[in-house]
């Protein structure tokens, strides 16, 4: 048996939002510590993985371990049955072939329940090694999602270069080029403006903006982004997965973490 | 449309 519930349903829908255009399908891997998901898109180009930590949920119980194949598009449409503020409840009995969704209301006299079949999807696992990064930069997720934007309409690829004064992205295409650079800096009013660069070597690295957009997908979910670079490694671009509680309380309950390989030449 | 490398290039597959 497996049942998970969260508190408040937007946070599942913020996760769909920032997956299911990259991958279609997907397994959850469910385990006594979590619900965990890695898949690549059809390109083998870039990677997704979802960790949501056990103890994130208001009630978590796994007697043992599962694999929940599943269609995300189709997940993601029964999500927007729920309402921001439903409580939504993931169960799965043992060696079924389908998952029930329930969704309560706040004013807790309406309940909703959906049922989603289940899929055997081939196991594509890629074993991604604990890596120490040359650069990480740490900054406003809007302000990310902004800079891809805009980037993408000069060309098709950005290039990230770190140096000790700073990150710069930039991009080249035909109708000319434009960059964006950003230094550190801190604010005590509002940390959620700060960039924080930690620098080992100057580095310069080229990526697909195609993909890096998708993974914007995810700037709902939390105010600051992490990339994290090294010559020859995949980009990673890291969004802790923070559920906001009717406290106006932030709890951090697992992260999205995507891959991207790098530009071909680089 | 840019060449880009794949994953599994990087990583083990198992």
């Amino acid at each position: 048996m497996f049942e998970a519930k969260l508190d408040r349903g937007i946070v599942l829908k913020k996760i769909l939002d920032a997956i299911n255009q990259l991958v279609n399908e997907a397994s959850w891997e469910c385990t006594s510590s979590g619900m965990s998901l890695q898949a690549m898109d059809t390109s083998h180009v870039s990677l997704v993985a979802v960790n949501l930590n056990g103890d994130g949920f208001s009630k978590f119980r796994c007697d043992r371990n599962m694999v929940l194949g599943m269609n995300l598009v189709n997940l993601s449409k029964i999500l927007k049955c729920a309402g921001n503020d439903d409580k939504v409840t993931i169960k799965a009995a043992d060696g079924d072939d389908k998952i029930k969704l329930i969704f309560e209301a706040p004013n807790e006299y309406e309940v909703s329940q959906y049922e989603i079949k289940l899929m055997n999807l081939d196991a594509e696992y890629l074993g991604i090694p604990e890596t120490s990064y040359n650069v990480t930069v740490k900054m406003p997720a809007a302000k990310f999602q902004r800079i891809c934007r805009d980037l993408n309409q000069i060309g098709d690829a950005v290039t990230i270069s770190c140096t000790k004064s700073g990150v710069d992205f930039s991009a080249t295409g035909d109708l000319g080029n434009g960059s964006v650079s950003l230094s550190q800096n801190s604010s005590f009013d509002k940390p959620e403006d700060n960039v924080t660069i930690s620098m080992q070597e100057p580095l310069s690295q080229t990526f697909a903006l195609k993909y890096l957009n998708q993974f914007t997908k995810a700037t709902p979910l939390c105010s600051q982004v992490t990339l994290s670079l090294s010559p020859d490694v995949p980009l990673v671009v890291e969004y802790k997965i923070i559920e906001e509680n009717e406290e106006d309380s932030k709890n951090e309950i697992g992260h999205i973490r995507y891959y991207l390989a790098p530009k071909i030449d680089d | 449309e840019i060449e880009q490398q794949c994953l599994p290039n990087y990583y083990d597959d198992s």
